[in-house]
């Protein structure tokens, strides 16, 4: 669920997971 | 309106953490302007206001996460989880966070956007399209009757909670926090309703039925969203695009 559909981490994933905080910009 | 009550011994513990969880009006609307001044990374083709409204609602809902990620139960869920509740409920959070944005503002003829700017409904039935418009008017009829039923922050916060966490466990790895989160917040605002407006017997079962409303709004907010997406309208790397896909998949 934390992929998306082109296998990329979803942005919502890059919000929500530690390892790649600071959330980047939208 | 009734008046803010920050605190006291009948208000139930976990309405008095999300109050103070609660994020600033203000602090919000100066980041998101801050956003939203920044170069458009969007379509040349696009019109200039529908960018900046789908910006304004990425970010407004950036800004959701932000407030999930501190909450009580939620960090101490898995990121897997929190991405199933949050695919879950984000459209009925940016709906709820609209709906009592306006219910704040207390204007009928207009509604207050998150960067604090007043739009004439005259100006959304003129220049929105139908689909946008008719949705407008009824998150308005839905403010009408929050504010008949006068609604307060401590249950907003409460519902605001009870939608993150509005999904049946058994589509989430952690069946008991959540479980546990979900009867809590159903406690608190039962006790806190019959505390402080005893005159209204049923108000707790209202607001539950209001959140029917808010699910049935967002509903066609999406639809709205798809529509635009599948007209090619939508900027590139739209985050609520992507919410939309990753609920239907």
């Amino acid at each position: 669920p934390c992929q998306g559909t082109a296998g990329q981490p979803t942005i919502l994933y890059a919000l929500l997971s530690p390892s790649l905080r600071p959330r980047p910009s939208v | 309106y009734p008046e803010p009550f920050s605190g006291g011994p009948s208000v139930p513990e976990l309405i008095l953490q999300l109050l103070q969880l609660e994020p600033e009006e203000d602090q919000v609307r100066a980041r998101i302007v801050g956003c939203l001044q920044e170069p458009a990374k969007g379509r040349p083709d696009q019109p200039a206001a529908f960018g900046l409204l789908c910006r304004m609602a990425d970010q407004t809902f950036i800004s959701i996460v932000d407030w999930a990620r501190r909450c009580m139960v939620f960090k101490e869920l898995e990121v897997a989880d929190q991405m199933t509740l949050l695919q879950n409920c984000w459209s009925e959070l940016l709906v709820f966070d609209h709906i009592y944005r306006q219910i704040q503002y207390g204007k009928e003829s207009s509604i207050l956007l998150v960067t604090g700017q007043e739009v004439e409904l005259s100006t959304v039935a003129a220049q929105a399209g139908s689909l946008l418009h008719s949705l407008v008017l009824r998150a308005q009829e839905l403010v009408l009757q929050l504010h008949a039923l006068q609604l307060d922050r401590q249950e907003f916060v409460c519902l605001k909670f009870l939608i993150l966490f509005s999904l049946d466990v058994k589509f989430l790895n952690n069946h008991s926090l959540v479980k546990d989160a979900q009867e809590k917040a159903n406690t608190a605002l039962l006790d806190y309703t019959l505390c402080h407006y005893p005159h209204c017997g049923d108000k707790f079962q209202q607001l539950l039925l209001c959140l029917v409303e808010v699910r049935a709004l967002s509903v066609q907010a999406r639809e709205y969203l798809y529509h635009k997406h599948l007209g090619n309208e939508m900027p590139r790397n739209n985050l609520l695009i992507e919410m939309l896909q990753a609920r239907q998949t």
